[in-house]
């Protein structure tokens, strides 16, 4: 039997939606040297059935989403990030100490369903 | 909403907010890790976060920790003492237990390095000083000897490898590594009989400035790699 498409609209897809903080907001600018803030990128969106295939998608997404619309007991397959990057950062702790730390997987750079 | 800050402080590594009285000087060679790192992430260029390819080692925390020491004045002849004596201290407290130490490198500068205004050559020794904890009370002695080494002067800066002495380094056997600098003018007395020596010696002790690098490893966000078995 065919599966219905739920229906949804281009903006309601899974996309990564930007966000920067500014670390002057917070006022932690004080003991931050580097860098200036932090790109808070975040995934959200529908994954449909329909267009699991088009959004980046695992393979399993495609199954998880075909399965959701014969059996709407197995969640659906979700907005995930798919690709992230790492970012370093510079700072001062309250002995002087000048701390460069790398931090793996830590900004949001593609999203797709999984 | 009340943003849970203690979390974020507590996954850089802090306990609280810091609140740095002035920002220390960052020296040239994190700027430029950092401006790599920024580069390649804008470039999409993949990252191995646990390698820092401009020191040749594995780890992902670099620290610089400022020396906490003081300069030892004699009160004999300046002609018969070192021209400078300096205890360097550096607090390693803040390093947890769980990482793994992969360099620490002693950083000396002295002073701009110039063509003009050449000065004697200088001669570098320093001692390892252990029982740091009592250093409130008296001056503490020197034990084993790191390193002598002759430099002419203005020189510049100059880095010491120290991993072979802090290898086996635990923040609860050793919170903290203090040393004894000492500096001598190497001449031909020439430099001691008109003023020129305390001269020299003053301007080393302006311009003399002393930090400790120190790279670790979290074993939880990188893993080692193992040797291979012949």
């Amino acid at each position: 039997a065919a599966v219905p498409a739920p229906k949804s609209t281009c903006k309601n897809l899974c996309h990564r939606h930007q966000l920067f903080i500014n670390f002057r907001d917070l006022d932690w600018h004080k003991w931050i040297i580097a860098p200036k803030g932090f790109m808070a990128n975040f995934c959200h969106g529908e994954c449909p059935f329909s267009l699991t295939t088009s959004l980046n998608s695992s393979n399993y997404a495609f199954m998880q989403a075909l399965m959701h619309a014969v059996d709407p007991q197995v969640p659906q397959a979700v907005c995930i990030p798919t690709k992230l990057s790492p970012i370093s950062m510079l700072y001062q702790d309250n002995n002087d100490n000048v701390i460069l730390r790398h931090y793996e997987n830590m900004v949001v750079d593609e999203c797709g369903c999984g | 909403f009340q943003f849970p800050e203690y979390v974020f402080l507590q996954f850089l590594g802090l306990n609280k907010v810091p609140s740095p009285q002035k920002f220390q000087p960052v020296p040239t060679l994190l700027r430029k890790i950092l401006q790599d790192r920024e580069a390649a992430s804008t470039a999409g260029v993949p990252q191995d976060v646990c390698y820092i390819k401009e020191l040749g080692v594995r780890g992902n925390v670099l620290r610089l920790l400022p020396d906490q020491g003081f300069f030892l004045y004699s009160k004999t002849r300046p002609q018969d003492s070192p021209c400078l004596q300096k205890l360097l201290y550096f607090n390693l407290s803040t390093i947890q237990e769980k990482q793994q130490l992969t360099m620490a490198q002693l950083g000396l500068d002295l002073g701009p390095n110039t063509y003009f205004n050449l000065g004697p050559e200088l001669e570098l020794a320093l001692w390892l000083v252990p029982d740091t904890q009592v250093w409130g009370s008296k001056v503490p002695k020197a034990g084993r000897v790191l390193l002598v080494k002759s430099v002419p002067w203005p020189q510049g800066a100059l880095r010491f490898n120290l991993q072979g002495m802090v290898r086996n380094w635990n923040s609860h056997s050793w919170p903290s590594l203090g040393l004894l600098l000492q500096i001598l003018v190497k001449g031909d007395g020439a430099w001691e009989l008109d003023g020129h020596l305390q001269d020299t010696c003053s301007r080393l002790r302006r311009s003399l400035h002393t930090y400790l690098l120190v790279v670790t490893l979290d074993p939880e966000q990188c893993h080692l790699v193992s040797r291979k078995r012949r």
